[in-house]
Order: C-alpha cells, then sequence, then structure tokens
C-alpha cells in the first residue's frame, strides 16, 4: 500500500481500496484543511466517506460534489480525486464536501447499486433515480432488470439515504453538482420535467459561463440547458431533489467523451478532464459565492 | 472478474418512436441481453448500446429484422475481415 499520495497516480484508474488508501493519506497530509467523515454505509456495508475542506467554523455555506454514483463511470472518480487535490492545493477559504462512490469489483461496467430483494431475480437500483422529486416517473423503470429501476420507494437505498440525511443535516448547502459521464454536457433541473424551475436564466447563464471555461481548457465543446431539454426526461435524479430541497445551483455534469470510446476513456484523458471540468466547477462555486442566498 | 472479450457497442440512430420503442422493448427482457450505455431517449439522440458477444447474432438480427441495419462502411470492413 502506499505510504504518502506523492507517488499516486493521478492519470490512472484505481480500485476502490486503492482510493480508500488515497484517502487516508490525503487526510493526513492536509489534516488543516480536510476531514474525512463517514456518512453512511452502502448495501453491501462499504463505508459512505466524504471528503470535508474547511477552514474552520461549522455548517458554514458549502458546496456539494459528487463524482461517482454510478460506478461504472470511471473517469469520474478519477475527476474526482483530482479535483480533491486541486482544492487543497488552492487552499481557498470555502467549506466543500466530496463523496466517492463504491465501484465494483467483479463488473467493471456495473450501474447501479448492488442491492437485492427476496423474490426480485434482478439486482440493483440506480442511485441517480431514487431520489424524491419526481419519483417513479417517466424516464424511470419499475422493472428490477432495468438499469434504471427507480427501486421501492424514494430513498430506499442505503447510498441515498445517507447522502440526504447528510445535506439535510447541514442545512447550508448553497450549490450541488453531480458529477457523471459520458456526453459533454452540463445540465440543470428538472429532469423529471418540462416546466423551466423559476431561476431557469439565471441557470442557463452560469452554464454557458461554464462551458466556455471549460471549453477554453482544450477546447473541449459541451452543450447545456435543462436536463429535460437537453438530454431526456428522467425522474427521481439528485439534482432535482437537490433544487426542490432549496439548494438553488444544482448542477450535474457528463464528462468525456460523446461515444468514442464511452464509459472507457482512456486514462490519457484523465488529467485533460479533470482539468477542464475543474474550471467549470470553479465558475459555478464563485457564482454561488458572489450570489448568496 | 468479468471479461468483455468479443462484446460490441452499436451506436443507433432510431428515426422515429416507433424504432425506439423496439430498443426500450431489449430493456425488459429478463434476463437482459443489452446493456445500455445511453438509453432510448429520443429520435434526435444516439443510443448506444453494449451487447454481449454471445448476444450479438441474435441481437443484430432482431434490429434488422426491423430495419435498424448496419452502416455499410461496417459491412465492408467485416466482409474484408472475412476476406
Amino acid at each position: 500500500l502506499e505510504r504518502s499520495t506523492s507517488s499516486f497516480s493521478y492519470s490512472s484508474y484505481h480500485t476502490l481500496e486503492e482510493i480508500y488508501t488515497w484517502i487516508d493519506n490525503f487526510v493526513t497530509e492536509h489534516s488543516d484543511i480536510v476531514s474525512k467523515l463517514q456518512i453512511g454505509h452502502s448495501f453491501e456495508n462499504r463505508s459512505i466517506l466524504v471528503l470535508k475542506f474547511s477552514t474552520g467554523g461549522s455548517r458554514r455555506p458549502a458546496i456539494w460534489i459528487d463524482s461517482g454514483i454510478h460506478s461504472r463511470e470511471w473517469i469520474t472518480h478519477a475527476t474526482g480525486i483530482w479535483i480533491a487535490r486541486k482544492v487543497s492545493m488552492d487552499r481557498r477559504g470555502w467549506d466543500g464536501v466530496e463523496v466517492t462512490c463504491p465501484a465494483l469489483f467483479q463488473n467493471r461496467l456495473w450501474r447501479k447499486n448492488k442491492s437485492s430483494r427476496p423474490g426480485t431475480f434482478c439486482i440493483g437500483v440506480d442511485l441517480n433515480r431514487n431520489w424524491k422529486s419526481g419519483f417513479g416517473g417517466n424516464g424511470s423503470n419499475n422493472n428490477p432488470c432495468s438499469e434504471t429501476y427507480h427501486g421501492p420507494s424514494p430513498q430506499s437505498e442505503p447510498e441515498v439515504a445517507a447522502v440526504v440525511d447528510f445535506i439535510m443535516s447541514h442545512g447550508n448547502v448553497k450549490a450541488l453538482i453531480s458529477i457523471h459521464s459520458y456526453s459533454q454536457m452540463l445540465m440543470y433541473p428538472y429532469g423529471h420535467s418540462l416546466e423551466p424551475v423559476s431561476n431557469q436564466e439565471e441557470l442557463y447563464h452560469l452554464a454557458k459561463d461554464a462551458v466556455q471555461a471549460l471549453y477554453e481548457v482544450h477546447g473541449i465543446e459541451y452543450i447545456y440547458g435543462s436536463i429535460s431539454t437537453t438530454l431526456y426526461v428522467a425522474s427521481g435524479i439528485t439534482v432535482d431533489w437537490a433544487y426542490d430541497s432549496g439548494i438553488k445551483y444544482s448542477f450535474s455534469f457528463e464528462l468525456r467523451d460523446t461515444g468514442r470510446y464511452g464509459f472507457l476513456l482512456p486514462a490519457t484523458q484523465i488529467i485533460p478532464t479533470a482539468q477542464e471540468t475543474w474550471m467549470a466547477i470553479r465558475t459555478i462555486m464563485e457564482h454561488t459565492l458572489h450570489h448568496p442566498y | 472478474q468479468m471479461n468483455f472479450t468479443g462484446d460490441q457497442v452499436l451506436r443507433i440512430l432510431a428515426k422515429n418512436e416507433k424504432q425506439l420503442s423496439l430498443l426500450r422493448d431489449l430493456e425488459g427482457l429478463k434476463p437482459q441481453k443489452v446493456d445500455f450505455w445511453r438509453g432510448p431517449a429520443r429520435p434526435s439522440l444516439p443510443v448506444d448500446m453494449r451487447v454481449p458477444f454471445s448476444e450479438l447474432k441474435d441481437i443484430k438480427a432482431y434490429l434488422e429484422s426491423h430495419g435498424l441495419v448496419l452502416l455499410d462502411e461496417e459491412r465492408e470492413a467485416m466482409a474484408k475481415s472475412r476476406r
């Protein structure tokens, strides 16, 4: 096992065990600003860990980033780790939290969690369809064998329940960024409805600015807009729940690429993807900082 | 660990909702024969579907029987490979 993060390769994909070792080393090396919180357990009883970046205080305005709700979206785990290191290096005075998501060992192209229920042949619930807003609507599936199976009830999955409990008890999260792949898109609510949100114009212009900041790094083009009009109607998703819970700046990324490699994005693209994604995230974070509510 | 050797990811451009619906029917099969990387959404968006090697023949036959055919370039490449 690595003894420090200095030998950790940020331009490679890693197993869950390697990521958890990196977390412990990272927290040790940046203990003045980074701490590790366990907020729950996955269905398979693995710890769900959150990295908290803070210069002090309690329940200060915060930004939540999750990067890897879907296990097969490897680029999102790699990007999340790189961003964590970047935030620690930048040392800004903001509170931020980041979650890692358990990746699966046997089937590295698995999307859902691994929950099983008596009498159900197929396993797994899509953790991006199990949230309360619009639960069970169009763009999710009540077939347990489907990749977008929403589960038996809202927040039935321990992974989702853990995040909901954490964010609600924190009570002061001002922005939520949920990172997925692939398709090269930046989107905001709603997914479950074609109805525009109340600050749709603000989110549209913020997304436009963020995508421009991303483009200026390596020339990668993203499309942007609401989830339902840009991608498809999707119900019970993270960002819809976040928005309906009062988190005004809720965004969902779909990182590289547009399908040439899809989930099997070559590791050579990890650093460039992380660099450009960071600039987009920074744009959203700075807007949140300068528009308190 | 699972081995995906021989699997193919097909990008499908559906002309209309009827063709999209055919793809959605594949999602309902038990056990699942395909794995959607980008699921059927609307005709203007491509559908990416991973097909295990063991199911390739059946799935391609299903698609062809409903008017979803391989692009000519791929047919040529496959024929060349066979030669």
